[in-house]
């Protein structure tokens, strides 16, 4: 299977 | 001080009723050279950002950068019951930062509505240049947004995941689901030149079908849509609004990885 990832697993939370 | 001034039928309006169903809330940065939009959507799979010039707006000024977390849901909700060729002024002050102003005004300028909307706390997000981020990837569409709609169209017919992948000269969105699987090419046509797919790198991408719907359902406001894609990446889906504007809309999606 896969899961979803989300945005902030590309993109460093400020 | 804040204020902008639109009428109810702007593009901006209706692109704001375009991403409601993905977002209620959005982070609203302000300067004097423009309104940028940024949303999440709650399960963070989907980012959003809108940048539209001061210039788009019937009238614009803002003295000094601001930002605040606008709970956009609220404000299109009553803005939907203005007369449709009303006028919609915005306004923010800095002696009270809690709230902002929308009035709005009949078109015969006898009646006028005002409204205070409280601001919200919000996260905010780092999100790297998008142009440099755009120029990194394996593959990009150009495409009409209207065959990017009818495509979307076609794929939610199955209810499940779409891959979007690079084949010989376009590229493939194939769809499986519980009743059967479905498969649409999109080929560089020889002569067409509202259509351009280029491939640097072999790409495949899946992803969630709902959110490509949330999309499709925005770039209706577009002639043009592009698609990006890179091997582990966010899909970037980019289009200008409207014709002759610079005010531009960008999704970005996450995909779906190996657990």
């Amino acid at each position: 299977g896969r899961k979803q990832s989300t945005i902030t697993n590309f993109f460093v939370r400020a | 001080m804040l204020e902008l001034k639109l009428v109810k039928e702007s593009l901006f309006l209706n692109v704001l009723e375009a991403i409601l169903d993905l977002v209620a809330v959005a982070s609203v940065s302000c300067s004097s050279t423009g309104l940028k939009l940024q949303a999440m959507d709650a399960k963070g799979v989907a980012f959003i950002s809108l940048l539209i010039p001061a210039k788009e707006f019937q009238f614009y000024h803002c003295d000094k950068d601001l930002s605040m977390g606008i709970a956009i849901g609220d404000m299109v909700e009553a803005i939907r019951s203005a007369d449709k060729d009303g006028t919609i002024t915005i306004k923010a002050s800095d002696e009270n930062f809690r709230n902002i102003t929308v009035s709005i005004e009949s078109p015969e300028c006898n009646e006028t509505t005002s409204f205070s909307l409280l601001l919200v706390t919000l996260k905010r997000f780092c999100i790297p240049e998008l142009q440099g981020l755009l120029k990194k990837y394996d593959a990009c569409v150009q495409m009409p947004s209207v065959d990017f709609m009818r495509i979307c169209k076609y794929l939610s017919n199955v209810d499940g995941d779409v891959d979007i992948s690079t084949i010989d000269k376009g590229i493939r969105f194939f769809a499986l689901g519980k009743c059967g699987c479905l498969n649409v090419k999109y080929m560089q046509p020889e002569k067409a030149t509202d259509i351009d797919i280029s491939v640097q790198a072999p790409v495949s991408l899946t992803l969630d079908l709902k959110y490509m719907n949330s999309f499709a359902k925005v770039s209706a406001l577009s002639n043009q849509v592009k698609l990006c894609l890179s091997k582990g990446q966010p899909l970037v889906v980019q289009c200008k609004i409207g014709q002759k504007t610079k005010s531009r809309i960008i999704y970005l999606l996450a995909p779906k990885i190996k657990g």
